[in-house]
């Protein structure tokens, strides 16, 4: 595992961030589901928690679908190519390429050869929003590339690693990572905690 | 595009043609080869922290390019040659994710490990 330059994390009072989706991309409950799933998977193992808010311009963590440039400097290609990219923290932006084709659920290994893996590229893009830099393991999500139809999902022991290097474990220990398809929401789970701190 | 599910993709987004398969053509480039569309990878090298920016680079294959090169196929993995073989052009076409894995030179994604030049040396011992 890496670090960006500087080993920027959230300050050590933020270990509870909240994301929305850039308004003009309308997203069905389903794909929110996907990034839920994405985010309870490093929660299981650091002391961070998230849950989705609906304000874009007052969340933690922004996360937007846009086409070629979109003005941070950083345009996209096309299909293929670059997929997506976020930025070390704190910044919280977290960018898609929406002229790739996401894919949210089913047999991945029967799709067009330009199907891409939504929550698979949301984990990895994840790392990056908390602090990690790429990795050269190649089963660690950090390794930055992608084959198109494949799913990868899982947190290698690198990423693992390499997270709680920075954060720390979960105070309750590592957590079993969600599963798909349809796993409660982090909101949901925070939500039977009685008003305590939010926690997986 | 988002699909709820594969069986939902249209056919006619089902393409595959991206700006990085125009780099299968340098295939067997070498050292002091000079050949069109190298400058095109250097930039794709230079995106990803491979290469330090420049106003306008060359058809070349130079140092800079084979060191670069030698930097990449340590960072995935790959026999080091510094050489654009199979494996190394097939290895730059796949998609990925748009963060540099070099990053002002200060952070890079095998730090850990010898760069493509050290991992060259040979090295012996006398018994």
């Amino acid at each position: 595992y890496s670090f960006f330059p500087g080993r920027p994390t959230w300050p050590s009072h933020r270990r509870h961030l909240t994301y929305a989706f850039a308004p003009e991309n309308p997203l069905s409950d389903e794909v929110k589901g996907v990034f839920a799933r994405a985010f309870a998977r490093w929660a299981a193992v650091t002391p961070l928690t998230f849950s989705p808010v609906e304000s874009f311009r007052t969340a933690d963590i922004r996360i937007g679908f846009y086409a070629g440039d979109h003005g941070d400097g950083e345009p996209f290609d096309g299909v293929l190519g670059t997929l997506a990219h976020a930025f070390s923290p704190p910044s919280g932006h977290f960018h898609l390429d929406g002229d790739e084709s996401w894919v949210v659920s089913g047999d991945l290994r029967s799709a067009p050869m330009a199907a891409i893996d939504l929550e698979s590229v949301a984990v990895h893009e994840i790392g990056h929003l908390l602090g990690l830099g790429h990795s050269s393991v190649e089963e660690s999500i950090m390794f930055p590339t992608i084959t198109s139809r494949t799913r990868k999902v899982d947190l290698a022991a690198d990423d693992i690693n390499g997270i709680q290097e920075l954060y720390g474990g979960n105070p309750d220990g590592n957590l079993t990572p969600p599963s798909t398809p349809s796993p409660p929401s982090v909101q949901e789970r925070d939500m039977s905690r009685n008003g305590a701190a939010p926690r997986l | 595009h988002i699909f709820p599910n594969v069986s939902s993709i249209p056919s006619w987004l089902n393409k595959t043609n991206c700006a990085w398969n125009q780099f299968q053509k340098l295939k067997g480039c070498r050292p002091g080869d000079r050949l069109n569309g190298l400058s095109n990878l250097k930039t794709y090298l230079k995106q990803f922290g491979y290469i330090p920016p420049s106003p306008n680079f060359t058809d070349l294959f130079d140092p800079l390019l084979q060191s670069a090169l030698q930097t990449y196929q340590t960072n995935f993995n790959l026999n080091v040659t510094g050489l654009l073989d199979d494996q190394t052009l097939a290895q730059i076409q796949l998609p990925r994710c748009g963060i540099p894995d070099i990053i002002n030179n200060s952070s890079s994604m095998n730090s850990g490990k010898p760069t493509g030049h050290s991992a060259t040396h040979f090295h012996s011992v006398s018994h």
